[in-house]
Order: C-alpha cells, then sequence, then structure tokens
C-alpha cells in the first residue's frame, strides 16, 4: 500500500520544502520509489529538485483541476527512483477557481489514485497556509509531518496544524494520522531553540522525531546548484540527519 | 500625509512580521504616530506586540469585509504612539468570502481611510502569499518594503514580488512606490549570503537599504516575551539594525 505523505505547517520558513526534498531523497536511496507532488505556486521543492523550466508544463495544476493531462504529470529527476510533479504559477488561484465547486477538497486524492500504483512514498510539499491547497493535501493523505523551527512564532502555530489535522481526521479522512514533528534548523547553543525542543517534546512526546535536523550551511547552499544536499554533500551534518530521519520514517511506517 | 507601508515578500520566514513589529517600534521612538495592521491569519505581528487575545475581537478581517465596527478597531499598544490593528483566524477566509465581489480588492483602501489622520505611519504585515488580502495591502499602500532572507529560495521568489508590485502599479495604484529592499537574518560568515547580497545589491542598487539586518538571538527571543527587541533588549545588534532601517526609511520618505 503506497503512503502519501502531506509536508505541511502554515508558518512560512520552516523547512517544509527542504524536508520533501531530502526525505525524498534519502527514501530513494533506499531503494524505495518515491514521487514529490510539489503543491506550492512558488516551485520551490521544483527547483532543489532541478526542475527550471515551469511554464506551459502540466504541473500539479492538472491534478487539482482534473484536466485532461492529470495523468501524465510526473517526470523524472536527477535521483534515481525519484519522480516529481512540479509546480507552476496558476496554482496560486485554484481557490478562487474552485470556490463553489463540490468536492474541491477531494481533487487531489482522486487524482492520485492514477500514481498509487508506481510509488511506494508519495510526497506532498504544502504552501504555508491552510487553505484549499493544502486541505487537499491532508485529505488525500495517509499521514502528515509537520516541520517545526525551534522559534516562538512557530511553536505559536503548531497547535493551528495540528487541530487542523484533527479537524480533517474526524470530518474528511479519518485514515489520516500524525506521522510526527521534525525540528529543523537546530542550533543547539541557542537556549530558545533547546527550551521550545523541550517544551514540545514533554507535550507531544514520541509524536516528535528523535532525528533533529541541524542547521547546516551546506542544505541552505544545495538549492542554488539544483540538487539536494545528500548529493551536493553527503558528508554533511545535513545531509546525515535526513538520511537518519529517513530511516526512522521507514521504522515508523513500516514495523513490520 | 500618512505614508501606508506594505511589508510584503510571499517567501515564507523571511521577517515580515519582525521587521513590521521593530520597524514600527523604531518609528514610534522618533516621535511617528504609528499604525501596525496585522493582515495574517497566524496572527504574529500581534503576539510580538503583546496582543495575546485573538478571538471574538474587531481585526482587520473588518476592515477586509466592512464590517459595522471597522472604524473600532485599533488598540494600543505597550510602545508609546504605537497602535495596532491585531489579526484573528477568520482572515483565512477572506479570498472565498469576497470571491467575486466586485471591488474586493479596494476594500482596505477605503477602510483605511477612516484611519489616515490620526497617523504618520500605517504598516501592513502581510500573509506569506499573493492573494488577495496582500493584494488589497499593495492596493492600500503609498509604498511596499520587501523583506529578503539571504538565501537561494528567497531570492529565486524576489522576481515574483516585484513584478506583482509593477503589475499593481500600472493597472490598480499608479502611486505606489518600491520603498525598498531589506536584507534580514544576515549572518556575514556564510559565502551564500554574502553572495545573494552582492547580487541584489548588483541588480537593484539603490533599491536595497544600507541597513542589513544582522542574524540576532535577541530578535527571535523577543516575541516570547511579547515585545519587540528595542524594548527587549535595546542594546543588542538587532535593535540597532532596526533603529538604523527607521532612519534610513525617514529619510527616503520624508527628504525635505
Ligand atoms: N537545516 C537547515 N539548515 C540551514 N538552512 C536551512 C535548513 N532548512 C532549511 N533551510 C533554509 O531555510 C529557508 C527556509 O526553508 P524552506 O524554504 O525549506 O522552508 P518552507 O517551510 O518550505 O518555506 P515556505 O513556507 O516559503 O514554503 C531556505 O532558504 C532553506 O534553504
Ligand atoms: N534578524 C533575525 N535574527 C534572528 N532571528 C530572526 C531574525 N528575523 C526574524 N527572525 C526569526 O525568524 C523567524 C521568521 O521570521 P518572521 O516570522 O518575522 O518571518 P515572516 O516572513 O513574517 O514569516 P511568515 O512568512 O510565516 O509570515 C521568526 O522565528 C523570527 O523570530
Ligand atoms: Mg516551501
Ligand atoms: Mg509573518
Amino acid at each position: 500500500k503506497t503512503h502519501i505523505i502531506a509536508i505541511a505547517n502554515q508558518k512560512g520558513g520552516v523547512g517544509k520544502t527542504t524536508t520533501t526534498v531530502n526525505l525524498t531523497t534519502a527514501l530513494a536511496a533506499c531503494k524505495k520509489r518515491v514521487l514529490v507532488v510539489d503543491l506550492d505556486a512558488q516551485g520551490n521543492a521544483s527547483t532543489g529538485l532541478g526542475v527550471t523550466d515551469k511554464t506551459d508544463i502540466i504541473s500539479s495544476y492538472d491534478l487539482l483541476l482534473h484536466t485532461e493531462d492529470f495523468k501524465n504529470a510526473a517526470v523524472k529527476t536527477q535521483v534515481p527512483g525519484l519522480d516529481i510533479i512540479p509546480a507552476s504559477m496558476d496554482i496560486a488561484g485554484v481557490e478562487v477557481e474552485l470556490a463553489g465547486q463540490t468536492g474541491r477538497e477531494r481533487k487531489l486524492k482522486t487524482s492520485l489514485n492514477s500514481y498509487a500504483n508506481n510509488y511506494d512514498y508519495i510526497v506532498l510539499d504544502c504552501p504555508p497556509n491552510l487553505g484549499l491547497v493544502t486541505l487537499n493535501a491532508l485529505i488525500a493523505s495517509t499521514s502528515v509531518i509537520v516541520p517545526l523551527q525551534a522559534e516562538f512564532y512557530a511553536l505559536e502555530g503548531l497547535s493551528q496544524i495540528l487541530s487542523t489535522v484533527n479537524h480533517v481526521k474526524s470530518n474528511s479522512n479519518p485514515s489520516i494520522k500524525l506521522g510526527g514533528i521534525v525540528l529543523t534548523m537546530f542550533d543547539k547553543r541557542n537556549n530558545l531553540a533547546v527550551q521550545v525542543s523541550e517544551d514540545v517534546r514533554k507535550h507531544l512526546g514520541a509524536k516528535v522525531f528523535d532525528t533533529v535536523i541541524p542547521r547546516n550551511v551546506r542544505i541552505a547552499e544545495a538549492p542554488s546548484f539544483g540538487s539536494p544536499v545528500i548529493l551536493h554533500d553527503h558528508n554533511s551534518a545535513g545531509a546525515k540527519a535526513y538520511i537518519e530521519l529517513a530511516k526512522e520514517v521507514l521504522v515508523k511506517f513500516e514495523p513490520s
């Protein structure tokens, strides 16, 4: 059965795209068949995986609008075993275009049915809001991973994304699970970060991944080379952390 | 004449709220009468200025929807001379609620007419997207300041916000100016940051503020105390940088 994982958090800049790009690369390195779906009009996950041409392409927009091409949107990346459905700018208009249509929140779920057989993991990079596109992602997903920057504003927003997931679970997608919260850009010398991390572990315990992603300049450099940090510098602390996270995900999601 | 400044960038986590909270505090310290309008459903600017109760209040939602209370939304903050119109969660639904209504992009402009006489500066904290709420902000503004994190994904998105501002200028608000781009969370030891900064200054020259905001742990700590960094630790590098930025804004915006 295909695992469909939404990477979601309405707080901006917390590492959603970085986690999508690097976790999927690590899963592919573990011989899983993986598909990334870039749902953010900014198209950062597409860039991070080397897709530079974002105009006049089949994109995740086609999955959300159910156009005639929606089954042909997946393209190969430079990472063996990792495909992507890129983003295009017109995703920004989806909320208004679908306003009023019944079933508008289940469009992505239906479209992904056509892809599920070909992949072990489908990972959805969400935009920094809880609008219709993120709602589509949560309804299409079997689980959600929430990247959390260890800072005050990000902590303040955590209860909002968690209550949205619970709301989706009781109203639209009973099978969604909270896959876990992953601490990102973590600097252990920073008191605030240590405090936030202790706070989150105290309240959410096992829901927080053991793996912590450190702040690491190699991670921030990698997108400028159009490649994941695991390919850009596989010996870096950042690459190693995402490989650890992938191992932890495999243990949690495939316990056999 | 009142300066209305939008703090906008669709890229998440680049320092929009931090710039709003601290620039306005510094302007108030320079004896200007200042109003912050928090247009982000996350409500971070409200928190950063000590407003904790965000349910059942008059908020920026009322300005966008033109409810009967919209003229009574401003409340005092702990900073002398600085008021705020806080955010509430229902702002997230504005795009759908106003879909199809003519003039939906000028709602904020009309509402702010009722506030303009009382303030020298009105500063609008925008959400991380280029949707209807940010469009309202750009149409209501006399100028826009774009915080830019010196990183690759943020640089990739810069052309998008700049072309949106140009689009608004030629179609809806001919008087909007690009007030400037301000580099945030800058670490001069980081090659990538130095490269991005040189790149931006080469292409945009005088449009980039001379003042650069350094990455500074005091800035990230201040919101957990519900206060701007200038009050939390006025000797910190972060506080000093925002005071410098305010001085530069005053020189640029009030050249007499
Ligand atoms: N562990 C890390 N160490 C250093 N830099 C990082 C790390 N994780 C992410 N970054 C950088 O921080 C910035 C924000 O990360 P990213 O874009 O992945 O967040 P996001 O949540 O997807 O943002 P948005 O809300 O705009 O979609 C990027 O410039 C990225 O390169
Ligand atoms: N100069 C700085 N030094 C250190 N930390 C900073 C600095 N500026 C902002 N931060 C921190 O970085 C994070 C992102 O900043 P902020 O929330 O202001 O960005 P934003 O663009 O408003 O985000 P969003 O897109 O979610 O609205 C916050 O946790 C903030 O405290
Ligand atoms: Mg992203
Ligand atoms: Mg903000």
